[in-house]
């Protein structure tokens, strides 16, 4: 089951681009939350809206994404995940 | 028939640059041994890769939206739910837990007592030395003391003439020295500091990495479709004297080539001397008669990236920051038993000649691999207190997984540990 094979992470950011506190936000001034997740094939991640007084992911409010594949791009240097979105991926690699 | 000691080795940003994670340059003969008599996992990822989240996410077998600590600022246990860790665990169930160096990260996040005492059956020790890390202790060009990020040193010339780690080897020693003499089992967690900046380490290690050896990162550059969210300023880097004095423009860098040289370099150097202390802390194991009792353990709280993408730090969801060394040796399971008098983990000195990194005792590269981090520190509990009645309602809402391992009387992790195919039985991937 594919599903048994997937690794999970997260980190907060600040806001939607690099500032003095990207690398480390307190609780309070996370705004995004990015999850990713990981199978032998890919790391898939998406960047969403998070309230941090409430602890709550907003999966509806999608702030970027990231969609590497193993095989071909192992380091991990070219996101592809605006192509997912023009349906060119197999529907199996979508959420 | 006796319950197994554990050793468990949590090092500070360490990335699987390691020999036996094949990797050519590096010189870690020590664990690459360890690995030797290890099941070794190919795959293994941290939940967030920054100290404290990280650290009580795999010490309490709960993710950072669980115990709801994505920063440094507060207590799981007040802030979240009065989660149990893996060491109270074995606290309670008649081991003497024992904490030297940083195994919590410091500071609100673990109550500033490191968990104690709910973890810990003594005070945790912390190295004398620990608080000149920061401080201006490395000799620069101009003969004056800076805080640098590059900070090779010579040890005698150091404030107390000694270094945290070799501190933190020295009490764990002495710890095992004593609990030979207890009939109790001992579950002894000893936290490197090590390859985390600043790369304060003896000077001597450079040499096993002249700069000619160290190339850059492959991917160097920012890469082009990152998303902006994505990428980290590794703002504590460019705090350093040394990099400051860089005029590196922010967020972006770039930092020039030659000074990436010896950032790598410095890492690399730190990894041996982090290498040397777990050697030091194996052999003593050997010599006192416990490798044959004890479980050992070594991972890391996370990776670091060395370059790639354009980034000098952990903070981010790329594979080079998440991923950690991952390393279980049981006795007689992933290794034969020690012969009495064969000495099991002799000290391997990296400035000996180069070999071949040996081959794992026994390696994961996918299946349960893929699992989390977090699962295979169940592992812990799994094989050591498997047999143990589980009474507490709490406990069993903690380890739904070590709950019906022991009601399976733990097999199937045995048989993970023998070798055998789990795919007999596949719930254990669950």
């Amino acid at each position: 089951n594919p599903r048994e094979l997937v690794a999970y992470s997260q980190y907060p950011r600040p806001a939607d681009s690099p500032q003095w506190n990207s690398d480390k936000p307190s609780l309070e001034d996370i705004k995004v939350m990015g999850y990713s997740i990981r199978t032998v094939d890919y790391r898939y991640t998406v960047w969403v809206g998070f309230n941090p007084q409430e602890f709550l992911a907003n999966f509806s409010d999608i702030h970027a994404g990231e969609l590497y594949f193993v095989a071909s791009d192992p380091l991990q240097d070219h996101n592809v995940y605006n192509d997912s979105l023009g349906g060119t991926l197999p529907q199996s690699f979508m959420p | 028939t006796d319950p197994l000691n554990v050793l468990l080795i949590i090092v500070d940003d360490l990335r699987p640059s390691l020999g036996c994670y094949g990797n050519k340059l590096i010189r870690s003969p020590n664990i690459d041994q360890l690995a030797s008599r290890s099941l070794l996992f190919q795959n293994a990822f941290a939940q967030q890769a920054v100290c404290a989240p990280s650290r009580v996410s795999f010490l309490t077998g709960r993710r950072p939206d669980t115990t709801r600590l994505y920063d440094f600022n507060s207590y799981w246990r007040v802030h979240a739910g009065n989660f149990s860790t893996i060491p109270q665990y074995f606290k309670e169930n008649g081991y003497v837990t024992m904490s030297v160096g940083k195994v919590f990260h410091p500071g609100i996040s673990s109550n500033h007592s490191d968990d104690s005492p709910y973890s810990w059956s003594v005070p945790p020790y912390h190295p004398s030395s620990e608080k000149y890390e920061n401080t201006k202790t490395c000799r620069g060009p101009d003969g004056e003391l800076h805080a640098n990020l590059l900070c090779p040193v010579d040890v005698l010339d150091v404030p107390e003439g000694t270094l945290p780690d070799m501190q933190s080897t020295e009490q764990a020693i002495q710890l095992l020295g004593k609990m030979k003499t207890l009939a109790s089992p001992f579950f002894l967690a000893v936290g490197y500091h090590k390859p985390h900046i600043p790369f304060r380490y003896p000077k001597e290690f450079q040499k096993l990495y002249p700069l000619e050896n160290v190339s850059l990162a492959p991917d160097p550059q920012v890469p082009a479709g990152l998303p902006l969210v994505a990428y980290n300023p590794w703002m504590d880097l460019r705090q350093r004297e040394d990099v400051q004095a860089l005029n590196l423009s922010v967020p972006y860098g770039p930092i020039p080539a030659d000074f990436q040289r010896k950032i790598r370099q410095s890492y690399f150097a730190c990894v041996s001397y982090l290498d040397t202390q777990v050697g030091r802390l194996l052999s003593a194991l050997d010599d006192l008669q416990l490798a044959s009792s004890t479980i050992v353990a070594l991972t890391s709280d996370h990776g670091w990236a060395l370059g790639e993408h354009g980034e000098w730090a952990k903070y981010s969801n790329f594979d080079v920051t998440t991923r950690v060394p991952l390393m279980f040796y049981v006795p007689g399971r992933t290794a034969p038993l020690p012969v009495e008098g064969e000495k099991f983990f002799p000290y391997l000195d990296p400035f000996d000649s180069v070999s071949e990194a040996p081959e794992p005792g026994m390696e994961m590269q996918n299946g349960p691999s893929f699992l989390l981090r977090d699962v295979k520190l169940d592992y812990l509990v799994k094989v050591v207190v498997l047999d143990r009645p589980c009474r507490c309602k709490e406990r069993l809402e903690l380890w739904p997984r070590v709950t019906v391992n022991f009601n399976r009387k733990g097999r199937n992790l045995l048989k993970l540990f023998e070798g055998r195919g789990e795919e007999e039985e596949p719930h254990v991937r669950g």
